[in-house]
């Protein structure tokens, strides 16, 4: 069978299906300084999965303002500086006007996802760290 | 501040897959 490792280099989807993967992932980010483009991705993946799970609407805002205030809200993060501002507004404009709306982050979770795909993983795949682990 | 904290820690871990 294909070793994992091998597998992570096909596309970024099947790096982060995948425990280790992430972890790794995950370590070469946080030397390079920007861990939160991953925690914001899977923030956005676990907002929208809190919608199937009859989960109440107090804990939807309360996270939606989380992210918001983590990731978009300040404008020099390394999260918010990737999202386009019209991206922006209308996360802001969901969170002030309480429209809580499981896909409210979809748009800026693929802003970040092609920012990953096109620059920080494949410089992964050509990292000491990645290298040395294969 | 630190229950944000959780919440968000929480959210981000449960979008991740489980251990195979």
């Amino acid at each position: 069978p294909t070793p994992p490792y091998l597998k992570w280099a096909e596309s970024l989807h099947s790096l982060l299906d995948d425990q280790d993967g992430i972890h790794l992932f995950r370590t070469f980010l946080k030397q390079e300084d920007c861990a939160d483009l991953l925690d914001f991705w899977f923030a956005c993946s676990g907002f929208r999965k809190l919608e199937a799970n009859e989960c109440n609407e107090e804990k939807k805002l309360k996270l939606a303002k989380a992210i918001y205030k983590k990731y978009i809200l300040d404008n020099n993060g390394i999260v918010s500086r990737q999202i386009k501002p019209a991206t922006k507004s209308f996360i802001k404009d969901c969170v002030m006007k309480l429209h809580i709306d499981p896909a409210m982050f979809d748009q800026a979770q693929t802003e970040i996802q092609t920012m990953m795909e096109e620059n920080t993983y494949p410089v992964f795949l050509k990292s000491d760290i990645y290298l040395e682990y294969t | 501040i630190d229950s944000e904290d959780d919440l968000l820690q929480e959210c981000i871990t449960s979008a991740m897959p489980k251990k195979k």
